[in-house]
């Protein structure tokens, strides 16, 4: 028995021909973060603590679908959602976060600060001001990529997990059922 | 979505998981990464934080169940992680990330592929894609 610690960056669709300018910013972040955590656990950080410093680390890389790189909604807006949980069962969650920087810092004052488990949008925001965390404009959070990723997704009428590749047009006739779109996955 | 899940020495667990959702969602959907028990979940036995298409883990209560068959069938982490992805999820919806009270990890994914990487006391370390 001895300490351990997995962290991931996404699952969906991922290309074996992803190119090397999606891959390399995608695993050279995920290294980095892997070596955040190790070293936090080396030095006895809690578990706690350590899951919310390597996720926060994962937030702030626009790379990944979290914090600032969060894809967007029909709207062309940001809706961010996180959650914490400790082995005693305490929890905190959030969601329709739209301006704060650590949703993951949130849902652990959540947890820590309420009697409450889920705070989420208007109520969720107003938390966050209260608690005095780090916010910016919804605009920081949206990247180029993003933007076209919402644009492709529009056109072919889909929703997309992290890293699918759009279709082509030529398919956007298809059923959504089809392409696993449906509200039965 | 990313996520991270840790255990220290003493078998102290945690997890947690963050995500933007899906691209081109409603406004207003919620996913699984907030829903405790589906993209999310710890307790004494194991820390889970899952990806993938939020309804169908929540469908499937992912997280939850991987600590259920530990606790109600006495499986390893690893087993019981394998069947959730394996057997009782569509293929194409969920990876997930897990590591259990002794120290165990696992990173079973039904997905092409899931961006991942762990590393244990033993000097063990693994990053990967596919």
């Amino acid at each position: 028995m001895g300490w351990a610690i997995a962290l991931h960056g996404g699952a969906g669709g991922i290309p074996l021909s992803l190119s090397p300018e999606r891959r390399l910013p995608c695993e050279a972040g995920i290294r980095h973060c892997l070596h955040i955590g190790v070293e936090a656990l080396k030095a006895n950080t809690s578990p706690l603590d350590v899951v919310e410093l390597v996720v926060r680390e994962l937030e702030n890389n626009p790379h990944f679908n979290a914090g600032k790189g969060s894809v967007l909604t029909t709207d062309g807006t940001v809706e961010m959602e996180a959650c914490i949980m400790d082995d005693k069962k305490r929890c905190g969650a959030v969601s329709g976060l739209t301006t704060v920087v650590n949703p993951i810092s949130l849902a652990r004052l959540v947890m820590e600060k309420t009697p409450h488990i889920y705070l989420a949008f208007d109520g969720a925001e107003a938390f966050a001001r209260e608690q005095g965390v780090e916010t910016l404009d919804s605009s920081h959070f949206i990247t180029p990529d993003n933007v076209e990723r919402l644009n492709k997704a529009k056109e072919a009428k889909r929703v997309q997990i992290d890293y699918t590749q759009p279709l082509h047009k030529d398919k956007k006739e298809e059923t959504p059922d089809a392409d696993g779109n449906s509200k039965l996955g | 979505t990313v996520g991270c899940v840790a255990v220290d020495s003493f078998g102290n667990l945690a997890s947690a998981t963050s995500t933007g959702g899906f691209v081109n969602k409603m406004v207003g959907r919620i996913g699984d990464t907030p829903i405790i028990g589906a993209g999310t979940y710890a307790n004494n036995l194991c820390a889970v934080s899952a990806t993938g298409k939020g309804e169908a883990i929540i469908r499937g209560t992912v997280a939850r169940d991987v600590a259920a068959l530990m606790e109600f069938k006495g499986v390893s982490l690893k087993e019981a992680a394998a069947y959730v992805v394996e057997e009782s999820t569509p293929k194409g919806n969920v990876g997930l990330i897990a590591v259990s009270a002794a120290g165990e990890v696992t990173m079973p994914f039904n997905t092409t592929g899931m961006f991942r990487a762990c590393a244990t006391e033993d000097g063990y370390s693994e990053i990967g894609i596919w």
